[in-house]
């Protein structure tokens, strides 16, 4: 905040990175069988 | 809310790449959110949630640590596009930089199961959009900051810092506009769907083109929560095609081409309707707006298998696009050859539904830019903004900004402006006026 009345509030970044995007993969085309198999080994 | 749900599922919460930080409860416990202007509920991982991994990476709201905790426990749940999350409401005092917005209610969320929460560098969301599409009908917290006198105006706005040297993310600005975030005036136009921060926006061109897409106007919602821009796939292919973007071949696009594009060639020469095209070479029947699907029918007649109604459906989406894209050479004055080769090689470049595209990072500098009509002002976006670097040195790879969603009619078709728009333009989320603007970022 600052005495000009505006609520300023600051943004981190995250650089798009090859594990997010992989992930993004593996929802999208694996995601039941991914998670059947977090389920299969009690994770 | 099942209504809503054809919007709500656009929300693809692992591309985005912006968040800050809020306190919820007293003391404030500390929680990393994405300020999302495409929903409006506020909700953050539950001390209660022990069957989700995601949860375990993430910090967690433990009310019996807050003294202005109030139970409410109405169940709610959120569908997105990279997953689900789901839990139970609670109100509680919301701090957002020194501001304290008092019992505001959110969601504790106890499951978690997308993956795409575990890897999320953020904890939960803050919904910036209307009460409309509020699951549960929630009061978002920007509406209890105003309602409680906490800003001065009824406004706020983004500032995205695309510079990738630099660490700073960039600035949300409630009450007002920072002057030393943007250039020049704003454009602004009016919220034409109160929900989503929806506007009408105009043609979409391409090197200073227009494709004639959304000459009559189309949707857009201007969406903090989205990395990318997402448009109707026969934009996006012609983008594709102009950018060298790698696409995926589609047999019916040239099914449609190599069989009836000389028959469409003809009918569009013939001055017929271009809406009506596809239904007089029988790909779709016509409502009187836009084409349907003739395949839709074989749903009801059983003596057609239902897979042939799926590529009946696939031949009149495929017939409708390659009508835009030869209307759209044929303004150019093409010859009818090179319509045809033009119309063939976009079946190339078809896009993958909210997939993304990548495109050789040798050639960014020489792409043409890609130009969205707001308000009467043309906005243009370089190559080098809406192309993204993943990764360093030889094994960077370059995807493209543009990713295809289609929302069919009334709702659609929509454009989703994410990070990839709003970091180039600043944008003024104008409550009061009902209004969205956009001027140069600084």
């Amino acid at each position: 905040a600052s005495n000009d009345g505006l609520l300023r509030i600051g943004l981190k970044k995250k650089k798009l990175d090859p594990n997010s995007r992989l992930a993004a993969r593996l929802e999208s085309k694996n995601g039941e069988p991914f998670r059947s198999s977090i389920r299969k080994y009690n994770l | 809310d099942s209504k809503d749900a054809d919007i709500v599922i656009l929300k693809n919460y692992l591309d985005a790449q912006y968040y800050g930080e809020i306190g919820i409860g007293t003391p404030p416990q500390k929680f990393t959110v994405i300020f999302d202007t495409g929903s409006s509920n506020l909700w953050v991982p539950s001390s209660k949630c022990y069957f989700s991994i995601a949860c375990y990476f993430h910090a967690k709201y433990k009310s019996s640590d807050s003294s202005t905790y109030k139970e409410n426990g109405k169940p709610a749940s959120i569908q997105y596009g990279s997953g689900a999350i789901s839990g139970f409401f609670s109100n509680d005092n919301v701090q957002v930089g020194n501001i304290v917005v008092k019992n505001q209610e959110f969601i504790e969320a106890t499951r978690e199961p997308s993956v795409s929460f575990v890897v999320a560098q953020f904890d939960g969301l803050l919904g910036l959009g209307f009460q409309e599409i509020s699951v549960g009908n929630a009061v978002p917290v920007w509406y209890k900051m105003i309602e409680q006198g906490l800003v001065s105006e009824p406004v706020f706005s983004f500032w995205l810092n695309r510079n990738s040297d630099e660490e700073e993310g960039g600035e949300i600005v409630f009450g007002g506009v920072d002057p030393n975030h943007f250039k020049g005036k704003h454009t602004y136009v009016p919220v034409t769907r109160k929900g989503y921060w929806q506007f009408d926006m105009g043609d979409v061109l391409i090197g200073g083109k227009p494709t004639g897409y959304c000459a009559g106007s189309c949707a857009a919602i201007a969406d903090s929560g989205t990395s990318l821009l997402a448009g109707p796939t026969t934009v996006i292919t012609m983008i594709n095609h102009a950018i060298g973007a790698t696409g995926v071949v589609s047999r019916e696009c040239r099914t449609v081409v190599q069989q009836y594009g000389q028959s469409i060639l003809d009918l569009l020469l013939a001055e017929v309707q271009p809406k009506k095209i596809c239904s007089q070479i029988r790909l779709c029947t016509f409502d009187g707006t836009r084409g349907v699907s003739a395949g839709i029918e074989s749903v009801v007649d059983e003596n057609k298998g239902k897979s042939n109604g799926v590529i009946r459906d696939a031949m009149c989406s495929a017939c409708e696009m390659a009508v835009v894209w030869m209307q759209n050479q044929l303004m150019q004055n093409q010859t009818q050859n090179n319509i045809l080769n033009y119309a063939n090689e976009l079946c190339d470049r078809m896009p993958n539904p909210m997939g993304e595209s990548t495109v050789d990072c040798g050639t960014v500098s020489t792409l043409p830019n890609v130009s969205f009509t707001i308000g009467g002002r043309v906005f243009d976006l370089s190559p080098e903004e809406y192309i993204l670097k993943v990764g360093e040195g030889p094994s960077a790879e370059c995807i493209s900004g543009f990713t295809a969603l289609d929302i069919p009619p009334p709702r659609g078709p929509i454009w989703i402006l994410g990070d990839v728009f709003m970091g180039p333009y600043h944008t003024v989320f104008d409550y009061g006026n009902l209004r969205v603007g956009f001027a140069d970022a600084a």
